[in-house]
């Protein structure tokens, strides 16, 4: 559903990402 | 008895689930009291977005979540982030809070635009949580078990993630057991909030676009 596509775009980028550093 | 081995994963999923929290000055922007339902609104989704990528850096640090496929992550994470949030919310409201916070916070979600035949589950939820009295080391672990649920839509590798899944209920099980030995129930009535999590979600979906439309 379209109301989950932020969601996953988040998701996508905090795993690639690294809040650690 | 809980083994060595099982402590130590017990204390990795603990010192995970406590650094990452979502950042104070995100959280204190909560409690200021004017605001209007434009900026209410700003603000809820603000905290969405941190607290998954908080949820995000939480999961990286289970043991083994990082050698899943990388789709599953993906699923995973999507699968439980709105269940997750509702966990970690649920603590905020059953944590003693300063006088007056606890009711300016839930102030703000009423106000937020949210129907009442969503937010009376919700709240249901968040006292039935409290009730549980639990300690910090079954949230973080029932956090985990909710993330590495396997039959999550989208999942190809049911196995990999059960057998993630699985050391962690058997510790949570036993914590349980020495934590709450009056309770001989508890660990299945902690099971059973994963339960009415997976009605949350559900309606989660409905909520939103209910939101929306306000």
């Amino acid at each position: 559903p379209a109301s989950n596509l932020g969601l996953e775009d988040i998701i996508r980028k905090a795993l690639m990402g690294n809040l650690e550093e | 008895e809980i083994t060595k081995e099982q402590r130590a994963l017990m204390k990795l999923i603990l010192d995970a689930y406590n650094r990452h929290q979502i950042p104070q000055d995100v959280t204190k922007k909560l409690l200021q009291d004017q605001y209007s339902a434009e900026e209410n609104f700003l603000l809820l989704t603000e905290m969405a977005t941190s607290q998954v990528q908080v949820l995000v850096e939480f999961t990286k640090n289970i043991p083994g979540f990082l050698s899943l496929d990388h789709e599953d992550q993906i699923a995973l994470l999507k699968g439980s982030a709105v269940e997750a949030m509702f966990l970690r919310s649920a603590q905020v409201f059953s944590r003693k809070m300063p006088n007056g916070h606890t009711e300016v916070l839930e102030e703000r979600i009423r106000k937020s635009g949210i129907s009442e035949e969503f937010i009376t589950p919700m709240f249901n939820f968040y006292k039935s949580i409290g009730e549980l009295h639990m300690v910090q080391e079954e949230q973080a672990l029932l956090t985990a078990i909710t993330i590495l649920t396997p039959d999550r839509p989208y999942v190809k590798d049911h196995l990999a993630v059960e057998r993630l899944q699985e050391p962690m209920l058997d510790v949570l099980r036993k914590l349980c057991v020495l934590q709450h030995p009056q309770e001989p129930q508890y660990f299945a009535r902690l099971l059973g909030r994963l339960t009415e999590l997976r009605t949350l979600n559900h309606y989660h979906a409905e909520m939103l676009s209910s939101w929306r439309m306000n």
